[in-house]
C-alpha cells in the first residue's frame, strides 16, 4: 500500500490498519476453515469502505479518506455480518 | 440499507438495562432507552417490554475497552461510540454503550437516544447503510430531538424484515394538522413559495400548504430533493419558476424537482462579500423583481433582472422594515405582503407603506 511518504508515520499506518481490521475484515466463514482464507489486500478493503462513503475509490489513504476515519462512529462492521 | 436475516421470529421482545453510566440522572437514560425503542415500534409491529432481572432479548449495559465475553472491544473517548449484535441468543440483540464517552440528552458529547435508536436498529436486524442520511449511516451526526430520527432507507429496511405495523393507525408522525404541528413549539428554518404553495422548512421535513384551502401534506425534504441537507436556512423563488435554497455558504437552485447541474455553488458567487458566513433568510418582491437577503441585523438587496448585487448595501433592516426588530428566521410574499418569522410570531408587512400590518403565530397558516 503506497502511504504517501511524508505522511508515512505510524500513526496514519495505526489508523488505517485499526479501521479496515475492525469495519472492513470479512469474518473468516467457520465453515471453510480448511481452507485458504483469501484475505483481501489492504488496498482492497480501503477501496470497498472509499466506496461505502462515497469518496474517490483510489485504494490509497487520502486525507479525505483519512478525516472519515477519525470521524466518531458506530462499531459494528460494515461488512460481512 | 442492509439487512441481517433472519430477525427475530417473534415481534414481543424485552429488553433489560443491566447498569448505567453516571454521565446521566437514571430517570434520563431510562426516557431515552424507552423514547429510542419507540422510534422503531411507530415503524412496524415490534413492540418492547422491559424487564428488572434475568435474561431479556435485548440487554443494554454500559461497557469500557475489552468486556465480559464480549468479541469486541472499546477504544476510550472518541472512536467506537457502541455496537450491537443481531437478532439471536446469548449475546445476540444485545447492545453495549462505551463508558469512556460523555453521553447526554443533548447536542453536547453523544446524545444517547440517537445513539440507542441506531444500535437497536442493529439488535433488530439492520447492518449499516450507506445512506448519509439513514439513521443506520455509520457515523454520528447530531439531529434536533424533536426531528423524528428515521429516514425513508431506515423504515424500508426494518419494514423488509418485519412489515409495517398491523391495522393500527400508522403510528408514523401524523399528518401536518396533528398537534406537533399546531403545538405551541412550531418555528420554521427557512420559507418560500412555489407557485400557488407556500413550502415550510424545518430539519429534515417540509410542510406545503395551499393557503386557498385547509390542506397542507408533510413530506421529507429527501423525498423531493435527495441531494439537499436537511436543515436548510433560507429560501425564496425567483422570477425564473425555479426556488434557491441556502445553507452555510452553499446554495442550491431548483428547478421543478431537479437540483441544476453545477450546485451548490458557494454564496459569494452572487454578490456577498467573504466574510458573509450564511443567509438568515430571503424573499423575492415579484413586484420589483429585487431579492432581499437578511443576514444578522442587516439585508442586501439583488436585481433578479441584472442578476447582481444592488450597491449601497447592506443596509439595517430595522430602518427600511420598521417593526422588524428581530433576527429575521424565515420571509415570503404572498399576495404582495411580506411575512417575517421568527421564532413563534410572524409579522404581516406591506413593503409599500413601510409598515407592520398585524403580528400573528407562526403557524397561522396551518388552519390550527
Amino acid at each position: 500500500l503506497h502511504i504517501h511518504p511524508e505522511e508515512d508515520n505510524k500513526e496514519v499506518a495505526k489508523l488505517l490498519q485499526d479501521y479496515l481490521n475492525k469495519f472492513y475484515s470479512v469474518d473468516p466463514d467457520p465453515n471453510l476453515l480448511g481452507w485458504k482464507i483469501n484475505a483481501e489486500s489492504t488496498a482492497e478493503k480501503l477501496q470497498k469502505m472509499q466506496h461505502f462513503f462515497g469518496l474517490k475509490v483510489t485504494g490509497k489513504p487520502d486525507n479525505e479518506t483519512l478525516e472519515m476515519m477519525k470521524k466518531p462512529r458506530c462499531g459494528v462492521p460494515d461488512v460481512g455480518l | 440499507y442492509g439487512v441481517t436475516l433472519p430477525g427475530w421470529k417473534k415481534n414481543k421482545l424485552t429488553y433489560r438495562i443491566v447498569n448505567y453510566t453516571p454521565d446521566m440522572s437514571k430517570e434520563d437514560v431510562d426516557k431515552a432507552i424507552q423514547r429510542a425503542f419507540k422510534v422503531w415500534s411507530a415503524v412496524t409491529p415490534l413492540i418492547f417490554t422491559r424487564i428488572h432481572k434475568g435474561m431479556a432479548d435485548i440487554m443494554i449495559s454500559f461497557e469500557t475497552k475489552a468486556h465480559g465475553h464480549c468479541p469486541r472491544y472499546f477504544d476510550g473517548p472518541l472512536g467506537v461510540l457502541a455496537h450491537a449484535f443481531p437478532p439471536g441468543n446469548g449475546l445476540g440483540g444485545d447492545v453495549h454503550f462505551d463508558e469512556d464517552e460523555k453521553w447526554t440528552t443533548g447536542s453536547a458529547g453523544f446524545n444517547l437516544f440517537l445513539v440507542a435508536a441506531h444500535e437497536f436498529g442493529h439488535a433488530l436486524g439492520l447492518s449499516h447503510s450507506n445512506d448519509q442520511r439513514a439513521l443506520m449511516f455509520p457515523n454520528y451526526a447530531y439531529i434536533s430531538p424533536s426531528e423524528f430520527p428515521l429516514s425513508p432507507d431506515d423504515i424500508n429496511g426494518i419494514q423488509s424484515i418485519y412489515g409495517s405495523p398491523q391495522n393500527t393507525p400508522d403510528k408514523r408522525p401524523a399528518s401536518p394538522n396533528s398537534p406537533k404541528t399546531c403545538g405551541s413549539q412550531m418555528t420554521f428554518d427557512a420559507i418560500t413559495t412555489l407557485r400557488r404553495e407556500v413550502i415550510f422548512l424545518k430539519g429534515r421535513h417540509l410542510w406545503r400548504v395551499y393557503p386557498d384551502n385547509s390542506e397542507a401534506e408533510r413530506e421529507l425534504i429527501s423525498a423531493f430533493w435527495p441531494t439537499l441537507p436537511p436543515a436548510i436556512e433560507a429560501a425564496y423563488e425567483n422570477l425564473k419558476d425555479q426556488i434557491l435554497f441556502f445553507k452555510g455558504n452553499n446554495f442550491w437552485v431548483i428547478s421543478g424537482y431537479q437540483v441544476l447541474l453545477g450546485y451548490p455553488k458557494n454564496i459569494n458567487t452572487l454578490g456577498f462579500p467573504k466574510g458573509v458566513k450564511k443567509i438568515d433568510a430571503a424573499v423575492c418582491n415579484k413586484n420589483t423583481g429585487m431579492t432581499d437577503f437578511f443576514v444578522g441585523d442587516k439585508y442586501w438587496r439583488f436585481d433578479e433582472n441584472s442578476q447582481s448585487m444592488e450597491k449601497g448595501y447592506p443596509r439595517l433592516i430595522a430602518n427600511d422594515f420598521p417593526g422588524i426588530s428581530q433576527r429575521v428566521d424565515a420571509v415570503f410574499q404572498q399576495k404582495g405582503l411580506f411575512y417575517f418569522f421568527h421564532g413563534l410570531k410572524q409579522w404581516e408587512f406591506d413593503p409599500i407603506a413601510k409598515k407592520v400590518i398585524q403580528e400573528m403565530k407562526s403557524n397561522s397558516w396551518f388552519n390550527c
